[in-house]
């Protein structure tokens, strides 16, 4: 709920200030390989209604935000394209060397989503980088990250709880360990997050 | 070897 949140955000910000300033292209098509290579069992593997939608909607929306991005007259031309200098394969290829490496189970489908789980982790970098570069980071922006942030930081608790209270479930230790490093990630953008919050002030990344 | 965990996230 918070990712979906997160997404409502940011798809508030675009479309009502047809302006994606702020916004990491880079992050966003990032998501977007995380997504299709995690969710190419849409069709095999039914958990859920609430799944099954979730999956269309994460799908949808990334995909909707990069055509915004790229497509759209007026948000295109708000993109800080000088600044989101972040290249794609500096993560891409290692996720995808390391996904080869460790994994579960060696075939085509566990090693794509193997890699979605490594790539999620290190998705936000572009967007960390961009911030840090913005000086006027609007209100929305900052919430789209910090609820960006968010999510796996609870999914931490949701695996403890799990872990603890079901019976079939079992420990899945990629998932665990790239969900912390992600969470880690954050760590210094929720610290300036909370900080600003609680001075009043505008959100503002140090150099 | 490690059961593998159902595929229920998202």
């Amino acid at each position: 709920m918070t990712h979906l949140a997160s997404i409502c955000l940011l798809l508030l910000k675009i479309h009502t200030m047809k302006s994606c300033a702020g916004v990491s292209l880079k992050t966003q098509e990032l998501y977007a390989l995380v997504f299709v290579t995690r969710y190419l069992d849409l069709f095999s593997n039914f958990v859920s209604m609430y799944n099954t939608i979730m999956k269309i909607i994460f799908l949808s929306s990334t995909f909707g935000i990069i055509w915004y991005m790229r497509g759209h007259k007026l948000v295109r031309q708000s993109y800080d394209k000088e600044q989101d200098t972040f290249r794609h394969y500096f993560l891409v290829i290692p996720c995808m060397v390391l996904a080869l490496v460790i994994h579960s189970k060696f075939t085509l489908l566990e090693v794509l989503w193997t890699f979605s789980i490594y790539l999620e982790a290190v998705a936000i970098l572009p967007q960390l980088v961009l911030l840090q570069r913005t000086r006027n980071i609007d209100n929305l922006t900052g919430n789209y990250i910090f609820c960006l942030g968010a999510y796996r930081a609870l999914y931490l608790l949701n695996w403890i709880y799990r872990y603890f209270m079901e019976k079939n479930y079992h420990a899945q230790w990629i998932t665990w360990m790239a969900g912390m490093i992600q969470t880690a990630i954050y760590a210094d953008f929720f610290y300036y997050y909370f900080k600003s919050w609680k001075k009043n002030e505008r959100l503002k990344l140090p150099a | 070897v490690a059961k593998e965990a159902e595929k229920d996230e998202l």
